[in-house]
């Protein structure tokens, strides 16, 4: 399932 | 951010700063393996290139240039300026062999097929892993010098306390990272026999020595 989450990690 | 990123975040920030200042310091690179430093900056590198696409806050870009400015400043201590002392005989780990799988898996089990979202999975799967080399430098010299291990602890510590960020945000936020997580696992569990050691020797004072 395509999670389109930003990638606020490091 | 919680205070879980937040440490893990420090921590990871003070690992690099240990291995920057040991090598300055001592003017010697022994007993680190430089080609671990190689699959670091790869991580960076690959994860990293977002950051001129998409500005998430000034900490988070901040800490992304000094990260890969951090590794390959550690590359060039190792193969330029200290190269006599670095542990050629001793840094042989294959990482043809972490590469390669890591790239093909991260072709095939990524959230996204795109350039950006492939490269950020190869860099999730390959940090994973990257720590294997100087894992096995230390067990092939059967010890570490006291601040090497201070600086592997501390590098362990990051990703650990990921973990506990990654749950945090599950019951906080909802979100959750199957591949980070995964990869978050793997990653800590490499350090938990180096972690064993670390408890019961360092902290009590004593050298960082293998069982023979």
């Amino acid at each position: 399932k395509k999670q389109t989450i930003i990638k606020d990690e490091l | 951010m919680n205070i879980f990123r937040l440490t893990g975040d420090l921590s990871h920030l003070l690992a690099i700063l240990i291995l920057l200042w040991k090598i300055w310091k001592t003017r010697s690179c022994s007993g680190i393996s430089g080609r671990s430093q190689i699959l670091f900056a790869t991580v960076y590198t690959a994860r990293y290139l977002d950051l001129f696409t998409n500005f998430v806050s000034v900490y988070n870009s901040v800490m992304k240039i000094i990260f890969i400015a951090a590794a390959f400043a550690t590359l060039y201590l190792i193969y330029v300026k200290f190269k006599a002392t670095y542990d050629r005989n001793h840094d042989t780990f294959r990482i043809e062999f972490l590469l390669a799988p890591c790239a093909l898996l991260a072709l095939i089990l990524n959230h996204e097929f795109t350039i950006l979202e492939v490269l950020w999975t190869f860099s999730i799967y390959l940090e994973s892993v990257a720590i294997l080399p100087q894992l096995f430098l230390v067990s092939k010299t059967g010890e570490a010098e006291t601040i090497t291990s201070h600086y592997l602890f501390a590098l362990g510590s990051y990703r650990a306390l990921y973990l506990l960020n990654w749950i945090y945000r599950y019951y906080f936020e909802g979100f959750f990272d199957l591949i980070a997580i995964v990869a978050g696992i793997v990653q800590t569990v490499l350090y938990c026999d180096f972690f064993y050691l670390y408890i019961t020797r360092v902290i009590k004072g004593r050298a960082l020595k293998l069982p023979a």
